[in-house]
């Protein structure tokens, strides 16, 4: 499997239709602070499934949604879509397409959630089969917010076991 | 499984002490532990390290760079063991020193042939190890755009 | 009691404000307020603040350097009011762009002037403001050493 | 109030003695990772009165005193003195100097504990005393570790409440 883009809108203070792109080996993300940067791992985060406001520095869904700025009125939907590429092609072909996927999740203000998998509306567990057995779950050791890495070494050895079953 | 968590375990663990030796240079010790090995299915799991040069009784008492180098270490033992596609580090080198940079960047360097990583820094030894730069912008307040920065390698 | 409280509450918020000016430049919004005006001796104190150009809803959406660059101004602010002769700050600049370092840096110069600062950094603009600098080195493993630095100014 | 200098002996990595002077103004103190930097602060936060270990990155006292390195034995001791000068006279006075005073903790693997001013045997309160309304007290502003200043920012209204108890 490899992420091939990510598709932002609507997603905190990506209010405007963002594409990044993923290439091989290492991306560096860099800007002044406050810019983003920690709100594109958020949107990584809740695309892959995560369910909790508090791990994605909010207190309730809403907060994810593009709330406005000095020049712009808040907007009523966020939409996340991750393409993925080199895909186990038995997976690729339930949802009709060959070694590429494309996982959308979209949320409103009224509290619509949905979960599309090449534009067919599906379930999160149909998301998170995708990224089964990849070590990408919610406990994932892979993805490490701003300020957590201590909290790693700190955690209890129950706490440090979910990353070995996670790997297992 | 029991089985295939206790073969996992052997495996990081093994990883564990051959990233610490890279990551922390010279003779320093580390282990990895189980709390319990007589229930392999509820056990939890223990981290030591001893830096080199010193004789650490407690992991609390490890420095910032120190506990940041640890958690490394802990990430690409786990890598080694079976890469995830993707990882992602928010400002991971924040509290270390450039010597602990360069050493983090060389292994970041050839985790990244067998997966992809991105990595948010301030730090100019860590852009400089990257593939690609991206840079993230407000011109417009409170309103986030994303623009490719090209090498000029 | 519950008078000198609430002055000292008065006076802090009035600096908060203006710190915030300064160390957030332009137009942004900050306040501290009390969570129970009625009951003097037993409220809690709230902080808020708007970085310029945003429409915060929530303090915890703030990034970690508009995080540490509020928990200086809460910080310069009361130093206003009452400055304590001594501080020591560890690594505060770590999450801080080169932009809101220099703003942070000039505020930390003012401040110097009524107490002394020691502020440990791996951060080269923080140590050029220094008046002293002192290396701690472990050149025998495990133990420190602290030796002062001359500067060339 | 000034502090003039700040001795350690066989705390936490300072098993030799070491003097470190505080001049006016601002004082950078830099140095590789682990190299003792941030247990200079511990120093300072164990002499202003500190009495939970984990408050200095240990899980008990003992954690304090110098533990051994590869080539040197464990201490037995832990000393650190702080001297402070423009002292109040009043207060000065009391303890036998005129605007200068030496305050010492001394701390044994056999539990002895004892707090010192100007040589003479005193108690915490006495410590305490000379600290007060300073804004120096252990609930204090003016001492920031390592990664916790964002902590400052998601603490409680009642947390940061007892920040102005101390500045009032
Ligand atoms: N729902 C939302 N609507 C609009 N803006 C939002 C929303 N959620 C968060 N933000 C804004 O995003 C900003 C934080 O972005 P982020 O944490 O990604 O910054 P960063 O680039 O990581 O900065 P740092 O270098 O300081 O860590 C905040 O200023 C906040 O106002
Ligand atoms: N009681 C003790 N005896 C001996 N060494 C100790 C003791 N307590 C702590 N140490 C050592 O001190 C080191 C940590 O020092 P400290 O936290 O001051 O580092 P630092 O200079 O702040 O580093 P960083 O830049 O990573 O924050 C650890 O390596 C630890 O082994
Ligand atoms: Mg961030
Ligand atoms: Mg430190």
């Amino acid at each position: 499997m490899k992420f091939k883009k990510l598709i932002i809108q609507g997603f905190k203070s990506f209010v405007d239709k963002t594409v990044i792109e993923f290439p091989d080996g290492i991306t560096a993300v860099v800007g002044p602070n406050g810019s983003g940067k920690s709100n594109i791992l958020d949107a990584i985060r809740w695309i892959l499934g995560e369910q909790n406001p508090k791990e994605l520095r909010g207190s309730n869904m809403d907060d994810i949604i593009f709330a406005g700025s000095e020049n712009r009125k808040g907007s009523n939907i966020a939409f996340v879509t991750l393409v993925l590429t080199d895909i186990d092609e038995s997976l690729a072909a339930k949802w009709g397409s060959f070694s590429e996927v494309e996982i959308t999740r979209k949320y409103c203000r009224d509290g619509d959630r949905e979960y599309f998998i090449n534009n067919k509306r599906c379930k999160l567990k149909d998301i998170r089969e995708i990224f089964y057995d990849t070590g990408l779950g919610s406990k994932s050791i892979s993805i490490i917010e701003q300020g957590k890495v201590e909290k790693l070494i700190s955690a209890t050895p129950e706490e440090i076991r979910q990353f070995f079953d996670e790997a297992a | 499984t029991a089985e295939s968590f206790y073969d996992t375990f052997q495996s990081i663990k093994k990883n564990f002490k051959d990233i610490f030796k890279i990551l922390f240079g010279g003779e320093g010790r580390s282990d990895i532990t189980l709390t319990d090995e007589g229930d392999i299915l509820n056990t939890g799991v223990e981290i030591f390290v001893q830096p080199p040069g010193k004789r650490l009784q407690n992991m609390t008492l490890l420095s910032g760079g120190e506990k940041a180098m640890t958690a490394a270490v802990l990430l690409f033992a786990m890598f080694l063991h079976k890469p995830s596609p993707f990882c992602f580090l928010d400002e991971i080198d924040a509290p270390l020193d450039d010597a602990n940079i360069g050493r983090f960047c060389s292994i970041l360097k050839d985790m990244s042939k067998k997966a992809q990583f991105v990595i948010i820094t301030h730090n100019q030894k860590t852009m400089e190890v990257a593939d690609q730069l991206y840079g993230v912008t407000m011109q417009e307040p409170g309103v986030s755009k994303v623009i490719s920065v090209k090498f000029e390698n």
